[in-house]
This record gives structure tokens, sequence and C-alpha cells, in this order.
């Protein structure tokens, strides 16, 4: 039965896409079974890892509205243990789509969650960057949520507004939904704006904030335009020990 | 009569707001009168002007819903010249409460651009990081686009969707719409990943792209978390060299 982790922050370009399919690469790695479930309009989790989407191939959005046969939506990567379901901009339509519709949060965990939970260890959801029905679906539908956070104004200013929505979505929707952890993406640690940011972001999640960083690393965004994860494009740069070290720091978490 | 000009671009992070302000305030200082409307329920724009919004004044939310008279809703920043429409999270709403109305791409244009737009020479909308109602609202008032763009490969992936909204925009709701410009932002010449990008983006919009760009400077997300644009936050650091020069460069253009 996997562990359902959704990585999420509305503040946009934090590192949410790169988390979700590097943490989920070196679980893969690790010999773990991982789906990483792009939810996203975006779908940058999609190209990211190379995932080339048939016109005729259903992806998360037939799966949400259509009730396709979820294993069709299922689509292997260059990593061994990891499988995506992609998304394309069809995805787009459908907060206006759900609506009006019963039990509208519930699309992604009735119509692929409870559907897939059987076949992995790990599945992850990468979310766009807003608090709109995708990510509150992507919420309901998850144990727990990875927030990755840049240590700069705005994206601090952010975090209220996640908590809350958080808050609202375990009290209404996800009896057990909570925090699995808090990563610091792109991170300086020389500059007095990080230094100041770290000791705002402790008082709020004290232990939940993963020892690991990720410092800003150009192999990171340059192993995005390759569509591979980090480990496979330079396994010796130091964003891919970045993510191996943390994935280390997750197992020994959720262990 | 303003020109009315939308800062957008659905990739999260890539600089929107810091353009925003920073162009609004580089105006106004050259003695332009300039309106900056906060469009996104992040309502970063707000906070990084320190515009601090009392419960009982209005906003844009309540302009766009409530009718309110948009004069009330205009706040004084500490530059001069310079005015902002604040935002809270109330926004997030909108779009879900417009989705059943009439002309609701309209919103924008009909209950605040059209109403103030004699009283100022610059109008600028910062927008969310989606293509939601919002962002709709916000290209349908505007005269032109102004895209930032981070040299890396989502957000070069992202353009081709932006592109399409922009012409869909421009077909049925405002058929005046052009693209202001192309900015480079958070530019790092040195790296093979910003040249491929770089020479993929000058095939997209040759010309519209501006000469000037803006390196990562550290002095410009410490400004945001002083609430001040970077001219009054440190005139003399880069990044205030890199807006002004700009800013001089979107003067000579739209002469
Ligand atoms: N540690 C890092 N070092 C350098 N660049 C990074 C790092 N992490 C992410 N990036 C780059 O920064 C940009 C933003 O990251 P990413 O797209 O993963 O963020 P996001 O939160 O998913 O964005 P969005 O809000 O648009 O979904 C990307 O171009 C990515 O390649
Ligand atoms: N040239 C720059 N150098 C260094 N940091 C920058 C630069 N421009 C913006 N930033 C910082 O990068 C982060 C993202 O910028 P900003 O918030 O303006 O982007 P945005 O596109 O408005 O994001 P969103 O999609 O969430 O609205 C902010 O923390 C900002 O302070
Ligand atoms: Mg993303
Ligand atoms: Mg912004």
């Amino acid at each position: 039965m996997a562990r359902v982790i959704c990585v999420s922050n509305q503040k946009g370009g934090v590192g949410k896409t790169t988390t979700a399919i590097n943490i989920a690469a070196c679980l893969s790695a690790y010999e773990k079974k991982v789906l990483l479930i792009d939810a996203d309009p975006q779908a940058n989790a999609t190209s990211g890892l190379n995932v080339i989407v048939e016109k005729s191939n259903p992806t998360i959005y037939e799966c949400l509205i259509k009730d396709y046969d979820v294993s069709n939506a299922v689509y292997s990567t260059q990593m061994e243990n990891l499988y995506v379901i992609p998304a394309t901009s069809d995805l787009a339509g459908i907060e206006i789509e759900l609506v009006n519709m019963e039990a509208r949060e519930y699309y992604i965990k009735r119509n692929i969650i409870d559907k897939v939970r059987e076949d992995y260890d790990y599945i992850f959801l990468d979310t766009p960057p807003s608090l709109g029905l995708l990510t509150i679906n992507a919420l309901t539908a998850s144990d727990s949520v990875l927030i990755p956070m840049q240590c700069e104004y705005y994206s601090l200013e952010g975090v209220s507004r996640l908590m809350q929505t958080i808050k609202l979505v375990n009290q209404r929707l996800n009896k057990t939904l909570y925090i699995e952890g808090v990563l610091f993406t792109m991170f300086d640690g020389r500059t007095n704006l990080t230094n100041q940011v770290v000791s705002e972001v402790k008082k709020y999640f004290g232990q939940k904030i993963y020892k690991n960083v990720i410092p800003r690393n150009i192999k990171l965004p340059e192993s995005s335009s390759f569509g591979k994860p980090i480990i496979l494009y330079d396994i010796n740069s130091k964003g891919a020990i970045y993510y191996l070290e943390l994935t280390k720091e997750f197992l020994a978490r959720v262990a």
C-alpha cells in the first residue's frame, strides 16, 4: 500500500516539479516502486521525464473526467521503477468542469489513487502554483504534504495561506493529512535574507524542516531540458548528491 | 489616457511581480503617473510596495464583485507618482464567482480600467501564475503584454501555451492586444542553457525581446522583504541599474 505525498506550494517557481521528479527518481533508484502523477496543466513533470503522450492515449485528464481505466494512463520512464501519469494542457479546463460537480474535491482520490495505491510503494503528486480545485484534490488524495520553499520573502509570505488551506482540507476533506516536511530549495546560506527566512520558517515548522537543503545548481535546470532526472543526467553533480542525501533523510523519516 | 500593460507568464517564479513593481517605480521616478493593479491573490505586488490594506477598505476584489468606487481602492506608495490597487487573498475566490456571470472576461476592463484610465500615464497589471479567468480578464483589459521569461526549459515550454491564450484573447475579447516585449529575467549569460533558450526565444519573438536583460541580483529579493522598489531600497545596486536601463528602453519603444 503506497504512501501518497503531495508536493505543494502556491508560490510559483520554488522547485515543486524539480523536487517531485528527483525525489521520485532517487526512490526508484533505491528499488522502491514509485508513481509520479502530474496534476499541473503546465505538464512540467511530464516533459521533465521525457514522457511523450500520444494524442489517443489517456492522461490524468481522462482519468478524472471520463473515468478511463487508470492503468492505461500509466507510462514507464527511463528509470526502471518509476512510472508517470502525465498531464497535458487539457487539464487547464478541469477546474471549471468540476466546479458544479458533486464531491468535486475527491476526483483524484476516487478516480486515481484508490485504484492504483496497492501497486506502488510511493505515489507523488506534482501540483500547480495555486490553491485551486486541482491542488485541493491533490491534498485530499494524499497522506502528507511536502512543501518546497525558497528562502525569499514572497515565498515566506505565502506560507500562512498554504497552511490555512491544508488545515481546511484536514478538517473537512482528509482527516489524516499531515506535513511530511519542508524543504529549502535554491538555497544560498551566505545571504542575510536566507538566514532571516530560515529563522522565521523554523518558528513555524520546527522539526518538520529537512536538515538537507538543495542549493542552487545549474545541473538541475539543465537536466530538465534533457528530460532526465538529475541522477540520470549527471550522477556526479552536486544536484544529484543533494537529492540523494535528501531522499535518505526522507526514507529515514517515513520508516 | 493611460497605456495599459499586463505583466504575464503562467510559469511560476519568473519575475512577474518583481518586474511589475520595478518598472512601475522607475517610470514614476521619470515623472510619469503610474497605477499598479495587483490581480494576483498572492498579493505580492501589494506587500512588495508595503501597502497595508485596512480590513474595511476596498481592494481589487470589491471593485470587481461589488462595483465599489474604484478611487477608494487606490492607495499611494512611498513613490510620489506611483499608486496601487491592492489585492488580498479574498481574490482567490473570484474565478469561481465569475464563472457563470455574463461577460465574465470584462470585469477588470469595465469595473476598473475604463474608470481610471484618464488619470494615469501608465497602468500595469500583475497577474498570477496561471491562464485562468483573472489573467484572461487582465489581458482583455490591456493594450499590451509584457512577458518576463527565465532562460530555463520549463519557462520556454510554457511560451507556446501563453501565446495561444494571447491569440485567443486577441481574436475574441480584445482585438488590439499586442506583445509589448519579452524580458529575460534572472539572466546568467555564462551558461549553455541560457544561450540555447535565448536562441529559441529569438526565433519566436525577434525584435520584441528587450536588449536590456535583468541578471540575478540579491538586492532584488532583499528589496521585496523591505517592501520597497529597488530604486528606493538601493539606488546604487546593480538591480536598480538594470531596471532603470530597461525602463529607458521601454519608454523609447512606446514613444
Ligand atoms: N536547486 C536548484 N538550482 C537551480 N535551479 C533550480 C533548482 N531547483 C529548481 N530550479 C529551476 O528553477 C525553476 C523553477 O523550478 P520548478 O519549475 O521546479 O518550480 P515549480 O515550483 O515547480 O514551478 P511552478 O510554480 O511553475 O510549478 C526551473 O527552471 C528549475 O529548473
Ligand atoms: N533578477 C533577480 N535576481 C534575483 N532574484 C530575483 C530576480 N527577480 C526576481 N527575483 C526573486 O525571485 C523570486 C520570484 O520572483 P517573482 O516573485 O517576482 O516572480 P513571479 O513570476 O511574480 O512569481 P509568481 O509566479 O509566484 O507570481 C522572488 O523571490 C524574487 O524576489
Ligand atoms: Mg512545477
Ligand atoms: Mg508574482
